[in-house]
């Protein structure tokens, strides 16, 4: 399964 | 306004060729310090972001902060037109709806002017914390270039794994499997500084993508950590960096 990227790294 | 000028236009078309196979349509922000880019690919699994400093430019000046909404296809078609060892320039008003191109041949014989316009982009930037990679691992962009092709063969997903003994990037899929393992050399041209081992999965197909910036640079920096994004960085000579960053596959 692939994660979303903003699952990290989150909106300024 | 803005005014920043590439010694060679060769620069600009490899820096577009990193982003756009990625991303369609991206803001260039401009302050003093340089010009930053930052964009998610459509599907929002990796990031890719730009940094150039002044240092690296013939000249660049920039009096008030100004975002570019650009289109990179047609970027690409424009800086396409001109010669790779033209200089180019560009110029944009404080609150900008175009993009001046303007290109020069060496013995200033020929010059091209192109207008851009520039798109009204809303875009999220993402805050990307520091973070103390577990490995680190350096090696010939053309090498790492060479494995995500030969890898994506065999399969979607492509397993890498980092120990002190080395780097290894393995694929498994219907056709039969490839492992492909490096190791520090004493030439230097392989470097890696391992904190702790770590094993994670990735897609191959972005891993390719990112490998469209090799030409910018000799070598690449490939850095992972448990529970983070991979990070594949570029250098681009005394300018800065292209980073990219893919999130890891987790098992289902």
């Amino acid at each position: 399964m692939q994660q979303s990227i903003t699952s990290y790294f989150k909106q300024k | 306004m803005l005014e920043a000028r590439f010694g060679e236009t060769l620069l600009l078309k490899k820096i577009v060729d990193a982003l756009k196979e990625i991303i369609s349509q991206s803001t260039l922000d401009c302050t003093e310090t340089g010009m930053q880019l930052q964009s998610m690919d459509n599907s929002h699994v990796s990031l890719v972001a730009l940094s150039l400093q002044t240092e690296g430019f013939e000249k660049y000046r920039c009096d008030r902060n100004v975002s570019l909404g650009l289109d990179l296809k047609s970027l690409a078609k424009v800086v396409k037109s001109a010669s790779g060892d033209d200089a180019v320039t560009l110029t944009a008003a404080d609150k900008a709806d175009k993009l001046l191109l303007s290109f020069e041949s060496d013995n200033k014989s020929r010059t091209a002017d192109y207008e851009l316009k520039l798109l009204n982009l809303d875009q999220d930037h993402l805050g990307i914390p520091e973070t103390n990679y577990a490995c680190i691992v350096q090696m010939p962009s053309s090498e790492f270039a060479r494995i995500c092709r030969d890898m994506s063969m065999f399969s979607e997903s492509v397993v890498i794994s980092c120990t002190k003994q080395g780097i290894k990037f393995s694929a498994n899929g219907d056709m039969g499997s490839a492992n492909i393992k490096l190791s520090d050399t004493s030439k230097g041209d392989i470097t890696i500084d391992v904190d702790e081992p770590i094993t994670q999965s990735f897609a191959g197909r972005y891993l390719n993508t990112f490998t469209r910036a090799t030409p910018l640079s000799d070598r690449v920096k490939i850095c992972l950590a448990p529970d983070v994004p991979l990070l594949v960085e570029y250098p681009i000579e005394d300018y800065g960096y292209i980073r990219y960053y893919l999130a890891p596959k987790v098992d289902e």
